[in-house]
């Protein structure tokens, strides 16, 4: 799947 | 990491922070509304459970641990240490009006239709309306305690910057997440009415009460 990128942020 | 994200992260963690002081040194949570700070803690819940799935940097995994920490310790205090001082009858924002359609919102419009991404995305629509019950409540009442105010302002303060990192991180990594930026907009949106009265009233030393 395509997860959002934006996981590195809190 | 760049600039405004990491001073985003801070001011975050500044309002959390005298969220807790306010009410632990007055050992009083009056005009805080607990069902705001309920929605923060399912914010954080639901948004940080890769904590236990993906290791991102020690940065990320221990702000996430003190943001979830800290959360729980305000609904704590909030409902329990201190609730006779919690101010109830004033806090009546139907939080389910703002559950059941995020949630709907979630299932429809994410990246991935799996139980981590929507629980991510979940905790991303939530957390751009989880202050209304809070602003409600200083409508209701039309006042506001200076150090509340201060609360409020770093948390809007926290929204802007993320705003600038993501304008950033378009320009210089090529990215941007439309879900993340829509509901961050929306979410800025809701303070913009607050930031007026904070810049005309709280910093020229007034306390902020709105016109009967």
């Amino acid at each position: 799947g395509i997860d959002s990128q934006l996981k590195d942020e809190l | 990491m760049n600039i405004f994200r990491l001073t985003g992260d801070l001011s975050h963690l500044a309002a959390i922070i005298i969220l807790l002081l306010k009410i632990w040194k007055s050992r009083s949570c009056a005009g805080i509304s607990g069902k705001s700070q309920i929605l923060f803690a399912i914010v954080f819940t639901t948004r940080y459970l890769d904590l236990l799935s993906t290791f991102i940097s020690l940065y990320n995994s221990c702000m996430k641990v003190i943001y979830i920490g800290c959360a729980y310790a305000t609904v704590y205090m909030i409902y329990m240490k201190f609730r006779a001082t919690y101010d109830g009858n004033h806090d009546s924002f139907r939080v389910e009006f703002l559950v059941v359609p995020v949630g709907g919102l979630a299932v429809l419009i994410n990246h991935d239709f799996s139980f981590m991404e929507i629980l991510w995305t979940f905790s991303i629509y939530l957390e751009s309306v989880a202050i209304l019950p809070q602003l409600f409540m200083i409508s209701k009442t039309g006042e506001a305690e200076t150090i509340t105010t201060h609360y409020l302002f770093c948390l809007g303060l926290y929204r802007a910057l993320y705003i600038f990192n993501w304008v950033w991180r378009f320009y210089f990594e090529g990215f941007f997440d439309l879900i993340a930026i829509v509901a961050g907009v929306v979410q800025t949106i809701l303070y913009c009415d607050f930031f007026y009265l904070y810049v005309t009233k709280v910093l020229k030393g007034k306390k902020l009460s709105l016109p009967a």
